[in-house]
Order: C-alpha cells, then structure tokens, then sequence
C-alpha cells in the first residue's frame, strides 16, 4: 500500500538541502556564510545605511568540525515580534516584493538554520534592534521541522546605553574550514569589490584576521518597491490583485495597481473586451479575466517599466572596487539603460580591469566575476549566461587582447527578478533580452580598452624610434 | 516600513516555477509532459505491470497557444481520497521514502496544475482506479496557491463495464509546440529506450501518432521500501525515528529501526555511550542523541546498504532498448555492484551501442544518453557528472574510437536518492563515489568495444590479403 503524505517546507529543504546549495560539509559552510553576509547587507545598503559587516568564524568544538559563525551588522535591525518566524519558518520573507534585493526565496538563513540543527543539535542565536528603540532584543531558537515553526528556546532585551541598530546572527554548523576557505575568502573578497563603500572584516578559525575598509562614502541609490508592470500578468497574478483591492471598478483597479497604466491606456484595454468598465472587479468571471489578461498583453504602447526598483552600483563605485583591489593599469565600467525581460526591468552593468594587480587570465576567456543584485557567483561557472556571452560572443582578438592576458571583466545584472537556475543562486539562465544587453555593455567596455591598448602600443613604438 | 510575509509552498513554485523546468512555454510544455509520463510509468514499471503508455496533444484553442495534455496509464490508480491532495497539494507525494522512483520531490503535477491554470484558467481533470475495485473516479479540481490546498470544482464515478485499472490526467497549459516538439519527441524515444518493456503512444498536434511497441516482456524488479541505513544518520533523522518509535528501549529502536543493525552492533555502538541500552528513546537528552550519532558514524563495521531499495534495468533490457532503436552493429551493457554515497545505495548501468543506425557523435565525445532513475535528461547535459567523465575520464582512442564515430553512450544512476543539481531534474552532481562507479562502468563497456573493433580491423586486413 502506497504512503501518501504531506510535508512541510522545513522537511522539503532539510531533506534535499543540496539543492539550495548545503552539499557537504565545506559547502554548507560556504553557502550558511554568504546567507548571513547577504542578509546583513541587504539590511545596510538597501536602506542608505553604509555597512559595517563583521563575518567571525571559530572553531565551536576541539574534536568534531563544528563551526560557530556569526555576522554582525549595522542595518535596519528586526521588529522582536518578526524574529521567529524571519528565522523560524521556511518561506518567510521581507522580500517577496517588486524591488531589488540580494534575497529574494525567503529561505536562505532558515536552510542554514536547519543544517546547524541536523549536524550539531545547536540552536541560532540572534540579536537584534531597530534605529530609535530604546530596547535590545535576544533570542536562541530551533526550527520545529514538521510543522515550519520557530521553537523560541530562550528570549529576552536590555535597554540601550549608546545609540546602536543592526543585527548579529550566531548559528553553530558542522563545516570544513580547510576546503572551504579558499572559497570563503574568495567570496568575502569579490563582495568587497562590489561593495567599496561597506566595512568588512572577517575574522577566521586560524586567527586571521582580514580589513576591507570602505574607500568610498557614496551609496547606490536605495531600491524602491514599484507595482507590477502589465508586461508581466497572468491569471494568478490578476486574481492576487483582484481579492486585495479596494478599488470597486475594474477601471480604478487596473489604474491604481499597476504602473504605466494611466486613464487612456485603461480605457482603450477595456475596451477590447466585452467588460463594462464600471464593474466591480470581485465579480468578474473566469472568462472576463481571460479576456483581461489578453487585452492587456496585446496593448502595446505602455511606459516601460520604471527602473526605480532597481538599485545599480554605478561606474564610479565599481571602477573604485576595482582599483582598490587590483590597481589596474586600465580600469573602466559602464551601466546599461534599463531594458525588460518578461516584465520585469533589469540592468546590466560591466567593468574591466587590465593590468597592475589584475590577475592573469585563462588562454581561453578572462578572469570573470559575476554578480546578480550585487551577489558574487562563485560556482557553475560554465552553465552561467555572463560565462557564455566572454567566452561565445565576443572575440578578444578583435580588442587587441591577446590571452592570457592581465584581464578581469566584472559583470553585474541587477534585477527585481533575476532569473537564476536554482535556489543556490549560483548561475543565472539564458535568457535572450539579458544575453544580448551582456554583450552590448562587454563590447562597449572593450572597445574602451582597445583604445588604451592601441595608444599605448603606438606610444611604444613611438619610443623605440 | 518591511512588508514581512509568509507564502506557501504553491506560490513559491508558481512564483519561481522555471527552476522547477517551467522557463518560458515551450519549456513548460516539455515539462509538462514529462511530469505526468514519469507519474505513469511510476504507477506502473515500480509496482509489477508493464507499462501501457499514451501522451495526447491537442491544439485547445483555434487562436491562444493553448494545448490539451492527455496521458494515461494501466497503473495502479490512485485511491479517491487521496486525488485532491495528490494532484492539488504541492508537497504531497507517495515517493517520500527509502525506494528507488522517477518521482521524489512531491511537486512534479501540481507545478503543471499550477502553470495551466496561470495560463490557461483551465482546471486539471483525473480519471483513475485501483485494480479491483468496482468503481471509475472522476475530479476536477484547481488548486488555491494561497493555501496551498485542493478545490473539487466537480467529482463523479460510475461502474466499470470491464476491469480497467490505471490513471488518465488530462491538463491545459500555455505552449509552443512548434518549440518544444523536436525536445517532447527526443525525450519519448529516449523513454522508449530505456523502456523496451513498455507500449508507448505519442499523439502530437500536428496529427502524427507515433508508437514505440514492446518488444521485451520481462521488468526490472519493482523496488521495495527499506529502512534507513546508519551511514545516512544524522540529528533530525534520529529525532524523527525517537517520536514516531513504538520500542521502549534505545537498544530495540536501533535495531528495529535501521538496516544493517542487528543485537551485536547495537550493543557495540552503545558501548561507546553513557546512554543506558534499556533506555526510553522518547527520553534520551539532547546530549545522549548526539552522543548516538557520533557513535553511530563511527562504527565501520556495517553490513553494506541493501540493494533491494533500487530496481536497477539489467543488461538484458538495456540491449533491448539500443537494439529496437539503433540496430547498432555492436552493443553492450553492465550493471555493476551496488555501491554507496552518503549513506544512499546507488547502482551505475552502462550500454554502449556503435554502427548500425547509432547516430553519429561529436568530434569531441559520444552520443551521450543519460539517465537517473530510468528518466531521460536531457537539458544541462555539460554540468552533468556523466557529461564529465565520458569527456574528462576516458581517452577513447585508447579503445580504437576515433570521434567522430557512430558511437553512443547510454549511462543509468539508479538511488534512492540521486543527487540532482535541481528540482527540474535536468542534471546530477559531481558526487566522487559516483563519478568513479561511472568512470569505471564506461571503461568496462568501451574495452569490450575495443576487442570487437580490433577482431573487426584483424578480419578486415585478412580479408585485404
Ligand atoms: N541581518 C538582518 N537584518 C535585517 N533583517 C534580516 C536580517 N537577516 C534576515 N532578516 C530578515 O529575515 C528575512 C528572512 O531571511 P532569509 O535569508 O531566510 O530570506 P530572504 O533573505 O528574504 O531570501 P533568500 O532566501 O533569497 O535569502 C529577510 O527577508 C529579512 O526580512
Ligand atoms: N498516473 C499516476 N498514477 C498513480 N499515482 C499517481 C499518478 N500521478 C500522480 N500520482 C500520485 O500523486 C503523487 C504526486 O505526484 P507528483 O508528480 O506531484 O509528485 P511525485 O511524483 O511524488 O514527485 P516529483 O515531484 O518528483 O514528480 C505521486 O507521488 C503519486 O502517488
Ligand atoms: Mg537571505
Ligand atoms: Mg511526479
């Protein structure tokens, strides 16, 4: 007889954790780090707060290879009453939204969580206050796995002496410091250089201690939550927005809860259906909705979709992460205008660094870093579309590079949905309007750089004679 | 001010459904089809039937890409009760145990249900019945994402007329059939070659009906449920075995509870513990389990991880399958040994299959026909493990091929738990063990190639004479 059952989220992910990147000991360290590092930079950076992130890892234990890691922050701190579940419960976000942010699945600490609890029994610990309370807030927690619930264990706050907010995160992992931490190292590395205007100090198990200090004071502007864009409707979408207006006619509702959606253009969707426009939107059929779906993906002459979702690094800032790290001799950026892929707005943004302290390349492509909403991409390097478009779509050559060479591209999409190809968040699909605009920004950094090099050779020659 | 918010597992996948195979409508369809013939073959080859397959495609509307995706089967049915859920609870499954199925995740249909019904607004309709029993269910039902929950929009029954047992699903989604068709049609004949013991029709909306007949009446041996083995142990597996134990002392629960454990062994691990044999498990200290686990994963004297969990295809059926497709001019096939990987069972199958109708390779490797737990995969094939060692691990020259040559690789993981990249099942990690196991099986098969095309070049230079 067959054993139907249900599981929860907690058992889902505990039980096929590789999948959201916990594979082994030495990955999961990695993938518990980078979970703490980008929620604590979320936390900063999308809010106009300049990070000071603290990554402390220590050995938790003189026999088994347990981990005590813990990240501090200066963000916006947790309400104590959200605490739980933000740590507790599987599929629990502030992120579920239209804006650009490195989380996104609503998962990532809880998995990290989960993997603490199956290795070393140990619960998170976490400490917490927003800018202007008076109190700080503690707790330790387990996850209940069967039902996705919090296990507050211990709770308690303390009142301010100074003015301090943020959030310090404590999890007890078993983990492989001696094969993760070229990979670690790597990854708090290339976020530093994303991020010049972030403090960011990682203290190891070997009692080392590594600084990256801030060379920049200037922020990416913060992401703003926008409305969907019509581009990206669908039934569900529309039924979601249908039982949570308060609008009373379909007219006001298709105005007041998309963008670029104005009287005009409401009008003329309408009225290529057979809907009143005066209707209550909570009585419309099935086939009206349909109608309605069609309608609005058939019109054509919206606004684009705003790009105040997304929050771009800018030239300046990535040229300064690139020169503090590797003091070209070249270095360039450019950010792409604001294009679309299926409704939802992206950018594409590129740097280059040649020569100086640039590392020496492949004979086959440069050094790539990629990142997605400011995340490094460390793993699966080979099914990445930033990968496809160095090594497939354009010819070095062409540039005057001849590799190897001293070459770094630095390749960033920032989206409110990046399409990556799983929950790990280490490569990002193939997508046809994000392959062609990676292209476009490598080939316009590129050419910069064949100008520096073309001048540069005429120089030397010029110099023989 | 944060919008904190939980979701169900249903709006997560609706939500992220490419990482689930759902990218864009030709993909989706593709998904689609393989969700419910996997299903199929699941309900029929795991439980003793040879197979009676048939896919429907069908063109639902004259003008919107809609299409009408039919399949059924003589399987065993699905209890009345358990249809709703089945088919309308996203983590529900009857694959949730240590046994080696096509299916492993609890999500594969209702993704489908879910993307038909965001683009299609259409419900989902089941037909089924368990052999024996006198009545045909009939349901339509949606799901509601919110709740993650079945509604029955209709339900039926009637007597049967004639013994009819089996599952008809009929779903209707957004594709792109002139997209998908060449991956839908590769992706059945890859299915029929692994499963020369099965009917199979293909009905495509272009009016082709294409029949892959069995030609082989003998199974694989249905796989059968084991217990846990104690190489895979780790805290919240020994928690969820302690509440749901019925033994009322530690030692009883370990040896009832896992494979491998008999009275010896338990008495041994015990030793190395504080913990009192007669103990009540539900009373062991959270000190005491760990103390359990580590003693546990220290023991090495273990009988090895049964087999009996997997159904691996035999050589026998793997030649059924390349002969019925290529009519190659060689061909061969090994299963090896069961070996282990993190406490999972795992067998590596091989075939091989050169000349004939074998299509013709790459200049750089071999057809390569992969597949886990007897499905085809077919997309992400160059971050697949198998990917690697037939390019990475093996010099084909040293067994007289010269690529490109009309050789084809067919290679099977079969586990209990295959370690896929992601929940699309498209691609298997670079786990050790089994990359060795394949490394190994691959070189095997190709030394038997190799002494056939030297005894062929040897007949072909006496002939010359
Ligand atoms: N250091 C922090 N400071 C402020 N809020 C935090 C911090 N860490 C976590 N949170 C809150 O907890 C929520 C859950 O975090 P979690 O990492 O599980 O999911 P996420 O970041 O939203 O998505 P993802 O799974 O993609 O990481 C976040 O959305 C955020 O609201
Ligand atoms: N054709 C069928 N015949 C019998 N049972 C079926 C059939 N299709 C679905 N089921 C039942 O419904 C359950 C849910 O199917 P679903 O595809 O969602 O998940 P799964 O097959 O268990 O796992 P996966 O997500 O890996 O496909 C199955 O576990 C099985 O018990
Ligand atoms: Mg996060
Ligand atoms: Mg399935």
């Amino acid at each position: 007889d067959e054993k139907y059952r249900a599981i929860s989220p907690a058992e889902f992910f505990l039980k096929y954790k590789e999948i959201a990147g916990f594979a082994n000991p030495a990955r999961a360290m990695y993938q518990s780090i980078r979970e703490l590092v980008e929620n604590a930079l979320d936390a900063t950076d999308s809010h106009g707060i300049l990070p000071n992130i603290k990554i402390i890892i220590r050995r938790a234990d003189p026999v088994q290879n347990f981990y005590r890691i813990t990240v501090e922050d200066n963000g916006i701190g947790i309400p104590p009453h959200i605490v739980p579940e933000a740590f507790g419960r599987v599929l629990f976000s502030s992120k579920y939204i239209l804006r650009q942010t490195r989380g996104m699945f609503g998962l990532g600490v809880k998995v990290a969580v989960l993997y603490g609890q199956m290795t070393t029994g140990r619960p998170v610990e976490i400490i917490t206050s927003k800018p202007g309370l008076k109190l700080i807030y503690y707790f330790k927690l387990r996850i209940d796995v069967r039902r996705n619930e919090p296990v507050i264990l211990e709770r308690g706050s303390w009142r301010k002496n100074r003015e301090w907010h943020g959030t310090i995160v404590s999890l007890t992992i078993e983990g492989d410091w001696s094969r993760a931490k070229s990979k670690v190292k790597e990854y708090i590395m290339r976020t530093a250089v994303a991020t010049p205007y972030a403090n960011i100090v990682l203290m190891t198990p070997d009692n080392e201690i590594i600084y990256y200090e801030r060379v920049i004071n200037k922020l990416p502007r913060p992401p703003k939550e926008v409305k969907p864009h019509p581009y990206g409707i669908d039934l569900e979408v529309l039924k979601g927005i249908i039982s949570s207006t308060r609008y009373k006619t379909v007219y006001d509702m298709l105005i007041h809860s998309f963008q670029g959606i104005g009287e005009v253009t409401a009008k003329k969707i309408l009225e290529k259906t057979s809907i009143d426009p005066s209707k209550d939107p909570k009585k419309l059929t099935e086939q009206e909705k349909l109608q309605l779906i069609n309608a609005m993906r058939e019109y054509d002459k919206y606004r684009p979709p705003k790009p105040d979702a997304l929050s771009p690094l800018t030239p300046e800032i990535i040229i300064a992460g690139l020169k503090r790290m590797y003091q070209p001799e070249f270095v360039e950026a450019i950010s792409r205008k604001p294009s679309t892929y299926r409704g939802h707005p992206f950018i594409i943004e590129v740097g280059l660094a040649y020569g100086g302290k640039t590392p020496m390349s492949g004979s086959d492509k440069p050094v790539i870093l990629r990142y997605a909403n400011k995340i490094p991409l460390l793993y699966d390097e080979g099914s990445d579309v930033i990968t496809m478009v160095v090594k497939e779509d354009i010819r070095w050559s062409n540039y005057l590079v001849e590799l190897p060479a001293p070459i770094l591209v630095f390749v960033h999409i920032c989206s409110t949905k990046v399409p990556f190809k799983g929950v790990g968040k280490e490569s990002i699909a193939d997508v046809p309007e994000i392959r062609r605009e990676i292209k476009l920004g490598i080939s316009e950094v590129a050419r910069r750089l064949r100008n520096y090099l073309s001048k540069k050779r005429r120089e030397e020659e010029l110099r023989k004679k």
